[in-house]
């Protein structure tokens, strides 16, 4: 489903060079549940990122699907990327003026499904992550942990074959922290969808199948889970 | 030092009425060491908003060293607070254009300090917190951690007599949360400064000699650390 092959991201703007990934060549197939760990600027997001098409890579090649994405123009990879994949960022980004249900429906309007099923879809997922009774908070008007609920609920509008979850429960205490994996957990074994999360809370990396450790931009370790 | 006296906070725009603060009265002296810790949305960051007079409480008072703070008119909030206090926000809030050293720096500007002794502080800050070699990236280019890194560095820089900080350490590994927290706690021993800060992890409370347990807006438990 999402494969890197010896994609570096470098950033040179500040007179010093900074390898965020370095030659890191990575399979994910369909179906599997994926956790990502490693010290803080070791390159996490930026691999999320180029996995799902956020950033280009500076070299290197990033397929999906076994389809080569460099080939892909630039207006055509949001329309590719949108039907495909669910995103949950580091940092919720939900749009401010538009309240919590807007946020978990737009993915869809712009896939230009129907409005009133995505409404009804968008209210059962506000409910299943917990927060149905902030529906209509403007994003301005939610708690941290409440904006990275509705982030969630977001990344689930489509039904993507793919999620990519920057650190999804960060903001979370660990009963909700626990409610939402299990909430990942079971898109991925009941609906086949293939995850990617990041992680700094090596006990949350566990309900992963498989575990990636990086470090300065480059794979330390990719290891199954401990049963 | 600080002290709420009955103090509610209440929001009604959504037509329903949110009570995130509910009769709240608590008394914070000089040099104590107190965490706060509740579920997502049970009202935390509105209480070190409403103690940092960030926000105005919807009823009830708010004491800064014994002055009743609803007399000081609402520009001289600004200086008032900047003199006394340091923040660490949930959400960073550094100024993206502006670089980590102008970020950090910028405190001290506003309090027309001079620039070259601030500018050398800011840098052993940012040494201190392990990221001095990101002095000169600007916001949107550190990662989450570097950010939230960056932000802890900028409470510090005016010497504060307070410091209120509201999930330091959510976008860190347990080592670098643990460096975070062991400079909090050294300024605390050392220099007098009375922190509140606010954590989803239990483990991490503990840190703190008091800690502070909120539910629905209202103070359920208020304990001494377990010895
Ligand atoms: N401007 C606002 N208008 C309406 N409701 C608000 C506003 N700001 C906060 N709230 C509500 O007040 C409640 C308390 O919010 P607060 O940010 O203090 O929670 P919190 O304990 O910090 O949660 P978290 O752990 O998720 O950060 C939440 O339920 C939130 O939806
Ligand atoms: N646009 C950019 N320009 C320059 N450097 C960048 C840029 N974006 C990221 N970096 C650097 O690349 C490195 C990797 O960043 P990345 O965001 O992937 O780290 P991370 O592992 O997600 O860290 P965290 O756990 O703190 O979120 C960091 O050291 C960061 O400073
Ligand atoms: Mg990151
Ligand atoms: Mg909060």
């Amino acid at each position: 489903v999402l494969q890197l092959k010896n994609v570096s991201k470098i950033y040179s703007e500040y007179g010093q060079t900074v390898n965020a990934l370095d030659k890191v060549s990575i399979d994910i197939d369909k179906r599997d549940f994926v956790s990502i760990i490693g010290p803080s600027g070791s390159g996490k997001s930026t691999m999320l990122h180029t996995m799902g098409l956020l950033d280009r890579p500076s070299s290197g090649t990033v397929f999906v699907d076994g389809q080569d994405t460099s080939q892909i123009r630039g207006k055509d990879v949001a329309q590719f990327r949108g039907a495909k994949m669910g995103f949950v960022f580091q940092g919720y980004n939900l749009i401010p003026r538009l309240t919590a249900l807007q946020n978990v429906m737009l993915p869809a309007m712009l896939q230009r499904k129907d409005a009133d099923i995505t409404e009804k879809k968008a209210l059962s997922l506000l409910k299943e992550v917990g927060i149905e009774q902030r529906a209509d908070h403007k994003g301005v008007h939610l708690s941290g942990g409440e904006q990275q609920r509705v982030a969630i609920a977001r990344a689930l509008i489509n039904d993507p074959a793919v999620i990519l979850a920057d650190e999804p429960t960060g903001a979370l205490d660990s009963k909700a922290s626990a409610h939402i994996m299990d909430i990942l957990k079971n898109v991925n074994r009941a609906k086949g969808v293939t995850i990617a999360f990041v992680t700094h809370d090596n006990q949350q990396a566990e309900y992963a199948d498989r575990i990636i450790t990086i470090k300065d931009g480059k794979i330390f370790s990719d290891r199954c889970r401990k049963e």
